[in-house]
């Protein structure tokens, strides 16, 4: 956070109610926080607001403040973060400014959240051996009954699951019975398609992008030759070579095998030394104590992370250069440099490591919804935790540099709780509105189809604030959505708590009508095809305003809005539109186009997806 | 696995909580009752949800697991699986 927020267009300087701010509370249902941290610190905050409902029972050793006004445990005996996953997100999300912080030098500047005047509830779900879905259950139970504003779960399954067997997605539905937004975030199974697990209409669903700052480190080789890598490297040699070990392992302990992955390696061998760990993304070192060590390129969909050695991750390329170095002399040597960052110009990208859409529960609700950063981000951690995973790393730090959807989930929960403090009375789904029709797109490489891997595109906060028109959803929509989908009544009933929950005509094809602001269907190949969706826009903007359609246009598919033009004569008043694309017998695989509400100052963005059938 | 008779934590989600009045662990017990002999069912009985939505979680078998999820008041029971930090 020490540079997201402000590469979104975030700075410190934004435009904020404090007094509204200090009322909204954070539900963050993680693995806890850390209470003493700067981040939580609770100088210049005023009584906890008159609406709180929860309390603090944060357990053994853990004691709430003005701004952390609720804690509670579902897992282990005490709220008390220990992993350093729910201190990161949590700050992330509502973290004071922190001047100063960084991870051992590195990323140096303010950690901040999105809304530091906000409070914080803790809700712990999870342990050493994991988090579970009966807990998360129980928080969500908590959460909305306390009373929280807005909440942030960085955490999912990896399958997809119906709506009614997902903790996550039965928890959110009735938080936005209540008014309460959950952001979620999309999972780290990417690039590859259909991964995206977090797929309920009512929550908000966040990819993971790149930011400008990106950390790069170098080894410098005995012949003089440098090549860079990356990795979070936070040790320096200060000038020292080492020798690189030739071999990691020759025992019946330590196969050869084994060993050149650094699954285990021969104390022997490589001590004092660099070992060469080949495609290991995540070595154990097991049975060594090597001085550093050199990773070749792991595999597609991982991230940076920070290495316990001086240690770098080389391309596949490089990497043979060092092993060509390491062949060609008796007492290969090598320096590994502390990491350093360097510009991104390409930033936002979206994360490789990003689940991708589309949905394979709904298809005609895309998912995930939006982007926002997700590598390498700096924010407050626990100093009980080691920052590596490695039981073997003892330091101790209290901020840390983590990647994941995890990170991107509390930038956008962040951002809901800002909007709330200017909108008060919208719904969940306004907000959510707000935040995806106002995104900035985004590139994308060939192979991947950018919409299910960033939703409508890159948050944009400051004109999420004044997004002109929503498309707002009500409690009904919902439930009728689900009759549509073929849940049975007397389920929906019990679900919602309505008698004759399903009383109005059902038809599965009516799902493309729920009033969602991103279009998406799926049409069988080799066929002609003609699909209308009905949408209808509340004026959130000029209370006197004309709205002109714009169509990106996709030599595939043909698309037309009927009208092309709303006028609007006053605020909260609705006008409804249908698109209709159609299309003959298209030969990609996915066509893409997107819609534009403009009045010449509000620009309102919806994609358009239509998914092939193979 | 229909074939392990041994008993999984699971939850049993009933959707809103009623509106009239309710004492919801004493319906969940009830409910657990139908599928177990004696006081099994207070031992099975881990967790109700009953702040916010109806339901509760349980160590039920298999064949348990069945029963409940064709009884009416129940949405859905599924196993309590472990999900992942992202």
């Amino acid at each position: 956070t020490t540079r997201s927020w402000d590469f979104i267009g975030f700075p410190e300087s934004v435009k904020r109610s404090l007094a509204v701010e200090s009322d909204v509370v954070v539900g963050v249902i993680d693995t806890g926080i850390w209470p003493e941290s700067d981040s939580f610190n609770d100088q210049g905050f005023g009584p906890i607001p008159k609406n709180w409902k929860g309390t603090c029972a944060g357990g053994k050793n853990f004691t709430c403040n003005k701004k952390i006004i609720g804690a509670r445990f579902y897992a282990s005996e005490s709220t008390r973060d220990i992993d350093g996953h729910g201190t990161h997100t949590a700050s992330t999300v509502v973290g004071n400014n922190v001047l100063g912080a960084s991870f051992y030098g590195l990323a140096q500047g303010t950690a901040r959240g999105g809304v530091p005047s906000a409070r914080i509830a803790a809700y712990k779900v999870c342990n050493e051996s994991g988090c579970t879905n009966d807990a998360i259950m129980a928080a969500f139970d908590d959460a909305i009954a306390d009373g929280v504003s807005i909440l942030s779960v960085s955490l999912g399954g990896s399958n997809i699951v119906p709506f009614d067997e997902d903790p996550i997605a039965i928890g959110s539905f009735h938080a936005m019975e209540r008014g309460i937004l959950t952001v979620n975030c999309a999972g780290n199974n990417g690039p590859f398609p259909r991964t995206v697990s977090s797929v309920a209409p009512w929550m908000i669903t966040v990819a993971a992008s790149t930011i400008d700052r990106r950390f790069i480190d170098k080894v410098i080789l005995g012949n003089g030759k440098t090549l860079i890598g990356r990795s979070i490297n936070s040790f320096s040699s200060n000038g020292t070579k080492f020798p690189i070990a030739k071999k990691n392992g020759n025992s019946t302990k330590c196969l050869e095998d084994r060993a050149n992955i650094c699954e285990c390696l021969d104390s022997h061998l490589v001590k004092g030394k660099i070992v060469l760990c080949g495609n290991r993304a995540n070595p154990s070192y097991n049975g060594g104590h090597p001085i550093g060590s050199i990773i070749k390129e792991f595999s597609i969909g991982e991230t940076n992370f920070i290495t316990p050695l001086p240690s770098l991750v080389l391309s596949s390329i490089e990497y043979e250069q060092l092993k060509s170095y390491m062949n060609s002399t008796n007492i290969p040597k090598a320096e590994i440099l502390k990491s350093e960052t360097i510009k991104d110009t390409n930033a936002p990208t979206v994360a490789d490591f990003s689940s991708r859409g589309p949905n394979t529960i709904v298809s005609e609700i895309l998912k995930p919804d939006i982007s926002a950063p997700g590598v390498d981000i700096l924010a407050s951690f626990s100093p009980d935790a080691s920052p590596s995973g490695k039981t073997f790393d003892k330091r101790s730090a209290k901020y840390s540099i983590i990647s994941g959807t995890s990170m991107s989930c509390p930038h956008v929960a962040g951002i809901a709780a800002y909007l709330k403090t200017f909108h008060p009375d919208w719904s969940p789904a306004a907000i959510k509105s707000a935040i995806m029709t106002s995104a900035k797109t985004m590139k994308v490489s060939e192979d991947d189809v950018g919409e299910y891997a960033y939703g409508s595109g890159h948050v944009n906060p400051i004109s999420a604030i004044h997004p002109g028109l929503v498309y707002d959803i009500s409690l009904e929509d919902y439930i009728q959505m689900l009759c549509n989908l073929g849940y049975h009544n007397q389920k929906v009933k019990l679900i919602s708590g309505k008698n004759n929950a399903c009383s109005k005509a059902t038809h599965r094809s009516s799902v493309r009508n729920l009033n969602y602001p991103a279009l998406a269907i799926d049409v069988e190949s080799m066929t002609s095809f003609t699909i209308k969706f009905k949408r209808t826009v509340t004026n959130v903007g000029l209370a006197n305003s004309t709205y002109k359609a714009t169509i990106l246009p996709n030599p595939g598919i043909k698309v037309s809005v009927v009208p092309e033009t709303l006028s609007f004569k006053s605020l909260h008043e609705k006008h409804s539109f249908v698109v209709t694309i159609t299309g003959d017998k298209p030969e990609q695989h996915v066509l893409t186009s997107s819609l534009l509400w403009s009045d010449g100052t509000h620009n309102v963005r919806s994609p358009i997806v239509v998914n092939v059938l193979d | 696995d229909a074939s392990d008779d041994n008993p999984k934590l699971h939850i049993v989600y009933m959707g809103s909580l009623p509106k009239t009045q309710y004492s919801p662990t004493s319906h969940h017990l009830s409910v657990l009752q139908q599928v177990f002999d004696g006081n099994d069912a207070t031992n099975s009985l881990i967790r109700s949800y009953k702040r916010s939505f109806n339901g509760f979680a349980a160590m039920l078998t298999h064949q348990q697991k069945e029963m409940l999820s064709q009884m009416e008041g129940v949405v859905s029971v599924f196993p309590s699986r472990k999900v992942q930090l992202h």
